[in-house]
């Protein structure tokens, strides 16, 4: 495992982090798109099929087992916590989540590296992921006002996709056979979504003010 | 052939 690699395990870590302490600190899900954190369940679930099959490493089965568990937990939160589920701007997270995960699933049957169970899931997965964000992104977009946590969790996870490209450069020149072109090309897409978001977060950050984005 | 490499990223 090389070094932009584990920057960026442990940005996705920290913007999880981030979530969580959000939700737990102030009771509040306000900003937070449920959407996006149930395709990140479906992302999760439908990607470590492999837990069962593949060992990789000590630390690859835990960080599956955190993904899993914390995506979970945020989404019984939001779902089933009393105080945390009135927060919920539902009426700002309309985005047709539905369309992403079929039309991801019907790409993954079409785009696979292999005709198996686990490979059309995998690439399931990796589509799915590439597009989860946009539920989350939409509903900043219209609220307009971003608190500092929420923000601060946009900017992580966008950290994480910026570090796995750096991941994949690297990997390129140094390991002979490298070619995940699904997922260097998803991760591409997916990174790009955030190119938006990290231009006016940087000049909130510059100008000391809070992010604002505009309508 | 192509190798099979397990994914190996998170």
């Amino acid at each position: 495992m090389n070094i932009f690699r584990f920057a960026g395990d442990m940005t996705h870590l920290i913007s999880i982090v981030v979530l969580l302490l959000k939700i737990y600190a102030t009771k509040s899900c306000s900003g937070i798109s449920l959407k996006t954190q149930e395709l990140y369940v479906i992302v999760f679930l439908a990607r470590y099929l492999d837990l069962f099959t593949d060992f990789i490493s000590v630390y690859n089965t835990v960080m599956k087992l955190v993904f899993i568990g914390s995506s979970l937990a945020i989404v019984w939160c939001m779902r089933m916590h009393r105080a945390v589920k009135r927060t919920y701007d539902k009426e700002l997270d309309t985005f047709r989540h539905y369309f992403l995960v079929l039309g991801s699933f019907v790409l993954a049957l079409l785009l696979h590296e292999k005709f198996t169970f686990q490979e059309i899931f995998w690439a399931f997965s990796i589509y799915l992921e590439a597009v989860a964000i946009l539920p989350q992104l939409v509903m900043l977009q219209r609220s307009g006002n971003v608190d500092n946590l929420t923000g601060q969790y946009v900017f992580f996870l966008g950290a994480y996709r910026a570090f796995y490209i750096l991941n994949w450069i690297y990997r390129f020149f140094t390991e002979p056979h490298f070619s995940r072109w699904i997922a260097c090309l998803s991760g591409l897409v997916q990174t790009a979504f955030y190119a938006d978001f990290f231009y006016y977060y940087f000049i909130s950050w510059k100008n000391n003010a809070k992010l604002q984005l505009p309508a | 052939a192509v190798e099979e490499v397990p994914h190996d990223e998170l």
